[in-house]
């Protein structure tokens, strides 16, 4: 453990508690796409296949049912929760998010560590967590206005993979053996698609006005 | 060093 992935640990976290305060204190969820929330919870099921059969440590046990778990919550909100998804954007939340299921798995099925179970798996999981949050930008996009939490949601969600960025390129340097090619490519791909929302949010920030996404 | 298979990130 060094300290860039445990920074970017927590400002994953830190994005899932953003976004659980936002739907619990508003008793909404206007401008949180639904699709990838449960890309998401698939993001998080297929990567963590292991967490009964393999122990690594108690925090990892812990954070991985800890996502596992708000991910599904999360989902279960926004579809069930009475009050909650009467404010869900079902017209603007259109993105057709299937297909980049699709798309993960193909490649996952073509590209992957090992042909096992597991491994392509937790390919597949890497790969779709690149692509999750386009539903979600696509929404803010069309909605226009980023309300705040929604704002840091997404804010706090991207940067959590450029610490890990930062953590590869250290266990790079400091591990003989460590080569996360997928990994490290896929998180590159990931971090650069919120780079247009990162230049709009850090605007917003610096002229202290709302954010503003071009339509 | 653990083999790179074992996934000891999240």
């Amino acid at each position: 453990m060094n300290v860039f992935r445990f920074a970017g640990d927590m400002t994953h976290l830190i994005s899932i508690l953003v976004l659980l305060l936002k739907i619990y204190t508003t008793k909404s969820c206007s401008g949180i796409s639904l699709k990838t929330q449960e890309l998401y919870a698939v993001v998080f099921v297929t990567r963590y296949l292991d967490l009964v059969t393999d122990f690594i440590s108690v925090y990892n046990t812990v954070m991985k049912v800890v996502f596992i778990s708000s991910s599904l919550a999360i989902v279960w909100c926004i579809r069930r929760h009475k009050v909650v998804r009467r404010s869900y954007d079902k017209e603007l939340d259109t993105f057709r998010h299937w297909l980049l299921v699709g798309a993960c798995a193909v490649l996952a099925l073509v590209v992957h560590e090992k042909f096992s179970f597991q491994e392509v798996c937790w390919a597949f999981s890497i790969y779709l967590e690149a692509v999750a949050i386009l539903p979600q930008l696509v929404l803010l996009q069309r909605s226009g206005n980023v309300d705040n939490l929604t704002g840091q949601y997404v804010f706090f969600l991207g940067a959590y993979r450029a610490f890990y960025i930062l953590n590869w390129i250290y266990r790079y340097y400091s591990e003989q053996h460590f080569t996360r090619w997928i990994s490290c490519v896929s998180g590159i791909v990931q971090t650069a698609l919120y780079a247009d929302f990162f230049y709009y949010y850090f605007i917003s920030w610096k002229n202290n006005s709302k954010l503003q996404l071009p339509a | 060093t653990e083999p790179s298979s074992v996934k000891d990130e999240l």
